[in-house]
């Protein structure tokens, strides 16, 4: 790897980033994607945090731009150059750019947007070009997956050399010392999402993260990819078509992108729940009716995510209208247009048009046991 | 051919000078004679660039110099300014 002259670095571990110019090629929420799975390359290796600002300005300006575009290194059209970044700095510093005139792409066929991206946040956060062909900081373009991308020894070196490790000389532990025995057949869950085309399950400081219908499934702590939830999350859900989650603690919730979080934790009440409300058990967004459904005791609320306001003659009871799901709701999430509702060790199939349970499996089943 | 070069096709001697030009630019812009005539900057920068690819340090502009030329890439100078 090789640093800029100077080693110029930023001196704060918190920066903000903006998309302030989108491509015709791609939609917003695959470049949202991209640009968050870019970032968390880095923060994965380095005690790094990035927060999306929607105006002004923000440390990483990010914009997709046609040849000559003000900053004395147009960009050439289609191939050769692809992007650039500026090393840290004020102003210009971090700024990174995107040649609009390339084929963006989320997969193979075209210029892959994450790889690239991420390439170009190694500049934005002071690491220069390397000379060893697998890193993903040499000069040449060469694809690389985001789903289980992992930074290249060189790259963890280098970024590591200006930032540090995330904890003083260990891997990050990425399942806890007390990690809850996966297969334990009493295993009930905190919380259940969605995000992007993974399914995140959440117990005590591990969370697993499962693909649509890939058997690896892999335990990892809380703290290692949300920092800010530690442990104990009491629910959380996706709006998949903004490509944005919820995560609830107590009377606070976080939104975030992806894994990235956009800014402070906020207030429950922001959604309209009655003061006495301090807690939820679990939430699941529906996409159909665009309504997330809140627990709480044995109760629910119903919140329009289009109006953004919570539905009228709400509180209903839960047993009247999810008849068959018994017990306390932990956790819920839709997967296919079914409801599921997760109640201590068990997992209930909710079937929407029959109103009724269609079946029941133990909850450790969705972690593979 | 002059003796720098090991080809003589002119659209890569162009791709070449625009190439050295923006990553290796740390002492200045190449001349078109001097992409036709040879000179020390040019060799000088040819060796870098060889260098860093792990390429046969020659000062030529051979295939596989020009076959990383041609390859897309990110618009950081390889050679720090």
């Amino acid at each position: 790897y090789h640093l800029f002259p100077g080693e110029p670095k930023w001196e704060k571990k918190t920066l903000t980033y903006r998309i302030a110019k989108y491509t015709t090629s791609l939609s917003k929420l695959d470049v949202d994607r991209a640009v968050d799975m870019g970032l968390k390359a880095w923060s994965d290796a380095a005690p790094l945090n990035f927060v999306k600002a929607n105006q002004g300005e923000a440390d990483i300006m990010i914009s997709f731009e046609n040849g000559d575009h003000g900053d004395s290194y147009p960009f050439d059209g289609p191939r050769g150059t692809l992007a650039h970044a500026f090393a840290p700095g004020e102003g210009l510093g971090g700024d990174t750019h995107f040649d609009n005139a390339e084929k963006w792409s989320t997969g193979s066929n075209g210029f892959n947007l994450f790889t690239v991206a991420a390439h170009e946040f190694g500049h934005a956060l002071g690491l220069g070009h390397s000379s060893d062909p697998s890193a993903l900081m040499y000069p040449t373009y060469k694809y690389q997956h985001p789903i289980g991308f992992r930074l290249p020894n060189d790259d963890v070196k280098g970024i590591q050399t200006l930032y540090g490790s995330n904890v003083s000389g260990k891997e990050l532990p990425t399942v806890p010392a007390n990690n809850p025995n996966a297969c334990d057949s009493n295993l009930s869950f905190d919380a259940v999402t969605g995000l992007g085309n993974e399914l995140l399950f959440f117990k005590d400081r591990t969370f697993w993260r499962r693909q649509a219908y890939l058997a690896n499934i892999r335990p990892s702590s809380i703290a290692s990819s949300f920092p800010q939830l530690m442990a104990n999350v009491d629910a959380a859900y996706e709006v998949a078509d903004r490509g944005t989650a919820y995560f609830f603690k107590g009377p606070h919730y976080w939104v975030t992108r992806g894994l990235i979080t956009q800014g402070s934790p906020r207030t429950i009440q922001d959604f309209g729940f009655p003061n006495h409300v301090q807690k939820i058990d679990a939430a699941v967004y529906l996409k159909n009716t665009k309504k997330t459904l809140f627990f709480v005791g044995d109760d629910f609320y119903s919140y329009d995510e289009s109006r953004r306001i919570m539905e009228y003659d709400y509180p209903k009871s839960i047993d009247d209208e999810f008849s068959g799901v018994e017990g306390k709701v932990d956790a819920a999430v839709e997967v296919n247009g079914y409801i599921y509702f997760f109640s201590g060790p068990k997992a209930y199939k909710y079937d929407t048009e029959k109103e009724d349970v269609v079946n029941v499996v133990k909850s450790s089943s969705w972690i593979g046991c | 051919a002059p003796a720098v070069f090991a080809l003589s096709n002119w659209k890569d001697i162009y791709t070449a000078k625009e190439y050295l030009d923006k990553y290796y630019s740390n002492s200045g812009k190449l001349q078109i004679s001097e992409m036709v005539a040879g000179s020390v900057s040019l060799s000088s920068k040819l060796k870098k660039m060889q260098q860093f690819f792990g390429l046969q340090v020659t000062g030529k502009l051979d295939y596989s110099t020009v076959s990383i030329m041609k390859k897309p890439r990110c618009g950081m100078p390889d050679v720090a300014n």
